[in-house]
């Protein structure tokens, strides 16, 4: 059934962040185990929607990296309801935040990444695909038996990068682990990815294709990558590796692969 | 630099203990990716086309969405991995609109829709994000993107 909130929930409510304005919704952060053989937890920042949480769907964001933090780039530079200041000693409101429309769960994952910590060292250096998804089920269904109000309401995925992976790959574990039961708790609808991580042959022809279309290499270097790179193998040859660093190091200049006409931060 | 902030911030003792985050002591400043994880990084699926056919046929809503002036997973990276699911088109591409704007373009497929983001790096909502909301205002209602 839909549950009672259960005491978990609210030891993890934030009364208020440091230098954080004023706000009408509620917020919570904290650990959900999901491995306790090797002590692996999975910190998140779960910020509900402005009004009316309770009709509004819940979205899971995941940045990628891989490694990289859900907080640092989803929640503070991006969907998330504050933006920190450059001092980093105060918060402001997002005037686009996706919390206006959702209930946004943000995760750090997999274990090692920000907060999200492991007991076993050696799994900082083991990480993958299937165990970064597996951990993200698991941490899905406790994250949803804490707050059990959230049980059988509609449910998206997001992400963006190499959670190209994360997103789809977490979306067939749930569907997977749905088949189970009649009545999902776990009421996925959909998911949306930005910028993602999709198919190594075909990412990197189309990303060569966008260096030379969009002028920042030569149609020399063009040329060299497109006959001295196979992108089918997963490991590329070192004359390929060669060719592509001198692309990036002395064609394209200073500049900021993630944003291109934009300055580059120093 | 904005990350450089989040560095700053969330390294903070009090912010830490408002969000109850780093409550074991973990042996490391907290930082915005590590480095030890990717470069360790060990099984990686070659591709995700199977899983978005799955995904698709499970009837999921799928939404794909590219910012334009990122280099790193651009546009047409994602577009030519697209055209390989080979999908039936259901509405042509078009212009959609944001703030009187053109805010990019889209086409709209059985199963999929795909949408590029005008002026967007690979943080789309960091660098255009009333379009990025129009976006995901959009998929949650289950709506094209508007045309106009």
């Amino acid at each position: 059934g839909g549950g009672t909130k259960d005491e978990g929930q609210e030891v993890d409510r934030i009364s208020a962040l440091p230098g954080q304005p004023p706000v009408t919704f509620s917020q919570f952060s904290g650990y959900i185990t999901v491995n306790e053989t090797h002590g692996r937890a999975l910190f998140y920042w779960f910020t509900e929607a402005t009004t009316h949480p309770e009709k509004k769907p819940l979205v899971l964001w995941l940045n990628g990296g891989p490694g990289c933090s859900s907080i640092a780039y989803g929640a503070s530079e991006e969907i998330g309801p504050f933006r920190i200041n450059r001092t980093g000693s105060s918060l402001y409101l997002n005037k686009y935040s996706w919390n206006k429309e959702a209930n946004i769960l943000f995760l750090e994952s997999p274990a090692g990444v920000g907060f999200s910590y492991t007991n076993t060292s050696s799994d900082l250096t083991d990480s993958g695909d299937q165990r970064t998804a597996q951990d993200a089920l698991i941490f899905m269904i406790r994250w949803i038996s804490r707050f059990p109000q959230y049980k059988y309401r509609d449910f998206y995925i997001s992400g963006e990068s190499y959670a190209g992976h994360y997103v789809p790959q977490l979306a067939k574990k749930i569907h997977d682990y749905n088949k189970a039961y009649s009545e999902p708790f776990i009421n996925l609808k959909g998911f949306i990815v930005g910028n993602g991580v999709t198919d190594s042959y075909y990412d990197n022809i189309g990303t060569v294709t966008f260096w030379w279309s969009h002028s920042m290499i030569s149609d020399r270097t063009y040329r060299s990558i497109l006959s001295l790179c196979n992108f089918t193998l997963t490991n590329f040859s070192q004359s390929c590796n060669d060719v592509i660093n001198y692309a990036i190091n002395s064609e394209f200049g200073n500049i900021d692969q993630y944003s291109i006409y934009t300055p580059t931060c120093t | 630099c904005t990350e450089n902030y989040a560095e700053k911030y969330y390294n903070r003792p009090e912010v830490q203990r408002a969000m109850h985050a780093n409550t074991t002591g973990i042996p490391y400043k907290w930082t915005a990716c590590s480095d030890v994880l990717i470069k360790n990084w060990t099984d990686s699926q070659f591709s995700m086309l199977p899983t978005y056919r799955e995904l698709m046929a499970a009837g999921l809503r799928i939404w794909v969405f590219s910012g334009d002036t990122d280099s790193v997973v651009p546009v047409t990276a994602t577009r030519f991995s697209l055209n390989h699911l080979n999908l039936t088109v259901k509405t042509q591409w078009y212009p959609w609109y944001s703030g009187g704007q053109v805010g990019g373009w889209t086409e709209v497929y059985e199963g999929l829709t795909f949408a590029t983001v005008r002026g967007a790096g690979h943080e789309v909502p960091l660098f255009q994000p009333k379009r990025g909301f129009t976006l995901f205002s959009s998929f949650l209602a289950g709506k094209e993107l508007p045309k106009s």
